[in-house]
């Protein structure tokens, strides 16, 4: 049995969730905040038997997509006022960070 | 030390928390949603000695009960208009779905 | 690669944040509930490299900070409706709780 920590962009959420109910994948999603663009993003636990890491893996890889964001610039005054660091910084965020944490025991009552 | 992972119906969570602290048990609550009904939960994350793991899955086991809940049909339209598949879906949630994962380092500061 | 879990009082993850991403430490903050005191504070889920636990955990550190927080009392009415039981009680919460938890595959997709 292994826990797998899955932080997905918004827009990917349901169709990941629509994706592991089709599948038959267990899954808690959680509302989180990345800590970098302070946007709202989405955490699933997902706890699964090792022989089917590979299926969940598979899914979270094919419905999640990278897309560019833009973040609001630092704000940068400098000496004769210029403004020309003023213009919004395009970040691309990925489809997925996946970590997958091994499990000692599993429960359920 | 270990990480309890135990994910449990909100009408239990109250009672759940008081008992660990009866128990002092330490633990951090999180608003969560079931990935199926899409109904909200409590995710618990309890940080535990490994001389105490087996004390905190009773407390759980016990507190935690299994219940019938409903859920909205899927949208099935056929060909003929039939509405004969859309009463509400019954599904049993568990008391408490459970992990116990393995922690290499615990600090306070 | 490990997944760091640490709480933290709301006061110190605003500041916590920017010192995670001044150092290049990537992490998803979560709104999270103390299970004692009842009220809010956040979890970071932190996803590093082994070379780098040290440095994350020497951020937590520095940056957060105990404090004396008051608790309403628990409802103690006695026989002679003596009320002398009734003053909030001061409880020491920590700077940082933080879990080290080993990850046995790492994924960006
Ligand atoms: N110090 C920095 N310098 C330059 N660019 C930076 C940066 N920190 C983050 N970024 C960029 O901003 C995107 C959004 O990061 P955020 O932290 O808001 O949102 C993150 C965070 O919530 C989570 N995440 C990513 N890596 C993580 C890790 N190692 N541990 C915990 N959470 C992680 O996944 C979300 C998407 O991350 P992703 O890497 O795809 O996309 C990141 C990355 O392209
Ligand atoms: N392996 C796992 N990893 C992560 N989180 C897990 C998990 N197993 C359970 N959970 C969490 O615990 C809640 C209760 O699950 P339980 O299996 O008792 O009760 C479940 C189960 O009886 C049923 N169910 C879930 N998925 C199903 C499926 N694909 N087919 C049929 N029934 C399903 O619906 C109930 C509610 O499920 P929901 O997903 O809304 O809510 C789940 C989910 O949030
Ligand atoms: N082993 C663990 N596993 C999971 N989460 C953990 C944990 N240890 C601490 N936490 C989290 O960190 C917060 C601060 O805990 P701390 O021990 O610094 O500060 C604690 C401690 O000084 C005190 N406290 C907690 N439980 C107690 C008890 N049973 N008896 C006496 N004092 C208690 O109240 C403060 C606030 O506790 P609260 O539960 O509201 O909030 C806790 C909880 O959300």
């Amino acid at each position: 049995m292994k826990l797998i920590v899955a932080i997905v962009q918004d827009k990917d959420a349901n169709t990941l969730s629509s994706e592991f109910v089709k599948a038959n994948v267990r899954a808690t999603k959680l509302s989180t905040t990345g800590g970098f663009l302070k946007s709202g993003n989405t955490t699933f636990i997902i706890g699964i038997d090792d022989e089917r890491v590979e299926d969940v893996l598979k899914i979270i890889r094919e419905t999640s997509h990278a897309r560019d964001q833009f973040m609001a610039p630092p704000v940068n005054v400098d000496v004769t006022g210029d403004s020309s660091m003023s213009y919004p910084i395009e970040v691309q965020v990925g489809g997925a960070t996946v970590f997958v944490v091994p499990v000692e025991q599993f429960h359920r009552f």
